[in-house]
């Protein structure tokens, strides 16, 4: 992902 | 995955069920907002493209094709619906997906420095799915102040929405204390949709809870 971090929420 | 962001998960899962149950065996669309159906299946779409370039979790996948495909489902079913007339279902919405649009263009979580175009495309889409999903009940809760007769199915179902938000604020805040995540975007767009159920749950208490037999 771009982000910082992934996003692994829904 | 936390205890919290999974019970927030199943009630979101709960809340499909419920109002599939509710379409399918009352044979009945009455009460349901489309509007809120449709900002809902454009929130899923708009947030879940990632399902295109990154990998996760088979939780993740499964859940993300299913949220995509019971809402477009949902939304078929409500708009061909011949016995719901949808007057009540009056809300504006471009007043919520403007207004959305507009924000997820200024405040987002793109790099351009990093990512390339189409990339940065999904995060503003990211932002704009966040936003929307904040506000998105609001025609549905116009429409359960509006009805006198809403049936207990669909009141179960916001209360399931209801408390899939209240357990991703959980989420994230055991989230934010013991992993130090924390996407500002999302937690603050998360506390103002939370807020908005509070509304909902005065409803819920007035209408379902104090019905019930003793």
């Amino acid at each position: 992902a771009v982000a910082e971090e992934a996003k692994d929420e829904l | 995955m936390n205890i919290f962001r999974f019970v927030g998960d199943m009630s979101h899962l709960a809340s499909f069920f419920l109002l599939l149950a509710k379409l399918i065996y009352t044979k009945s669309s009455t009460g349901v907002s489309l509007k809120t159906q449709a900002l809902y299946l454009t929130v899923f779409v708009c947030r879940y493209l990632d399902l295109l370039v990154a990998f996760v979790s088979w939780y993740n996948e499964l859940m993300k094709i299913f949220f995509i495909a019971a809402s477009a489902y949902i939304v078929y079913v409500v708009a061909t619906s011949t016995r719901n007339s949808n007057a009540s279902d009056t809300y504006r919405v471009e007043f919520l997906v403007i207004p959305a649009l507009v924000l997820a263009c200024f405040v987002n979580e793109t790099h351009w420095s990093k990512g390339g175009w189409s990339l940065n495309v999904m995060e503003i889409l990211w932002a704009f799915s966040i936003y929307l999903e904040a506000v998105a009940v609001l025609p549905q809760l116009k429409m359960l102040h509006q009805l006198e007769d809403t049936t207990n199915i669909t009141m179960h179902y916001m209360a399931s929405l209801g408390i899939y938000r209240a357990f991703y604020l959980l989420n994230w805040v055991y989230r934010l204390y013991y992993e130090g995540y924390w996407h500002p975007i999302a937690v603050v767009a998360g506390i103002v949709q939370t807020l908005l159920y509070a509304d909902f749950f005065i409803l819920y208490y007035q209408s379902v809870l104090l019905r019930l037999p003793s």
